[in-house]
């Protein structure tokens, strides 16, 4: 929904990694996976 | 000038050992020098290219053919005993004529490829002593490429042991520099979340403020 | 059984070429048998374990410097000439018995290292048939082993040419590792950057209204 939508806008940027929860080596790893087509 | 020098077992005659060199330049087929020998007498013939050419069509094969048969049988050591044999009968009171002959077998026929009538020489000594020298010389030029080719395998492998170790560092380092990359990626990554939380923490207070303010007013 | 074949020249007869083989249990010291021939002829003798100690004695030199002097004057090829000479004498009317001396060559002065007293075989042809039997059979064990080496070598090489590709690979992959990585890193970067941008540009505008409020309060 939107509003779910808003929510993680808010919460993760656009590669799904939070603003405000620090990161570990592990959860790093897999927001980098995500990221596709670099170029 | 090319030579080969291997041992015959006469059909009629397998107990005794005979010596056949060959010596010929470039390409069998221009002609060659025939020497047997039995370690006391010696015996040679010259056979021109005009003596192959007129083998090979006596037996109606190709010439091409026909010097590719010469070349198994006369320059192999051994190893085709099934497929060819030797004949050898010696001609004179002083055995000065040796007759030499060698035949393909197939299956259950045989058919000659060539024979020669050879002429004693008359110092074996000087025959047999060059062919003895030719087989220490192969001898030692073999040791040689052996050494050779020993002291190649032991750097090749050296080599590939250093390579080995190498490819291994390499491995190594860069699991080492990911884990080492993603370490101060984190530290840099947290800071800034540090910060996030701070700043929203201040900007939630403010507004928080200003509608107090708005309410008060 | 070992064996060795060479080639002498006796310095009282150069010009001819003279075969010595040695033949030999596991140690030259436990005694040896020499056969000399000049392609012809062949004149053989046994050494004992008592005469090489004899000799030795003679001499007075210790047993094993000594049996290190037999190994090299008698089983080295050509290469010591300036260190080791050789001379052959015959005795007799049929030259039944050969004379045959070794000796060792320091700097103006020469010692004799031995002398053998050769008896004249009645069959020279069975003795000079199994010394070239012999040798081509070391030129075939050699064509085998450095066949072997060669089939080594060629294997080794391409292996080496593997792992060179490898060894690329795995740097290209590390420095590719290292860009990918660094890239990733500042697009996650640089979203917390804007993040903190645009926090602190609400926060001061919240600011700004709270000033404002309160001095329109």
């Amino acid at each position: 929904s939107p509003e779910t939508k808003q929510h993680f806008a808010c919460e993760y940027d656009c590669y799904g990694d939070s603003y405000t929860a620090d990161v570990d080596i592990a959860q790093l790893k897999e927001v980098f996976s995500r990221m596709n087509n670099l170029k | 000038m090319e030579k080969k020098v291997r041992r015959i077992y006469p059909v009629s005659d397998p107990g005794t050992t005979y010596f056949l060199q060959i010596a010929w330049q470039k390409d069998l087929c221009t002609g060659f020098d025939v020497t047997l020998t039995d370690g006391q007498s010696a015996w040679i013939e010259r056979v021109s290219k005009e003596d192959i050419s007129k083998e090979a069509a006596d037996i109606e094969m190709e010439q091409e053919k026909y010097t590719e048969e010469l070349r198994k049988v006369l320059l192999s050591e051994g190893g085709l005993t099934d497929t060819y044999s030797f004949d050898i009968s010696k001609e004179g009171i002083n055995e000065d004529f040796l007759h030499f002959s060698y035949e393909k077998k197939l299956k259950d026929l045989a058919f000659r490829l060539g024979s020669l009538k050879l002429q004693r020489v008359s110092s074996p000594a000087e025959v047999i002593s060059k062919l003895i020298s030719y087989c220490l010389d192969c001898i030692a030029g073999l040791h040689a490429k052996n050494n050779h080719l020993q002291r190649e395998n032991k750097i090749l492998l050296s080599d590939l042991t250093d390579l080995q170790g190498k490819l291994q560092k390499c491995v190594e380092a860069k699991e080492e520099l990911e884990t080492d990359l993603y370490t101060r990626f984190i530290l840099v990554l947290n800071e800034k979340k540090t910060k996030i939380r701070n700043l929203q923490k201040c900007l939630k207070e403010a507004e928080e403020t200003v509608v107090e303010d708005t309410q008060a007013r």
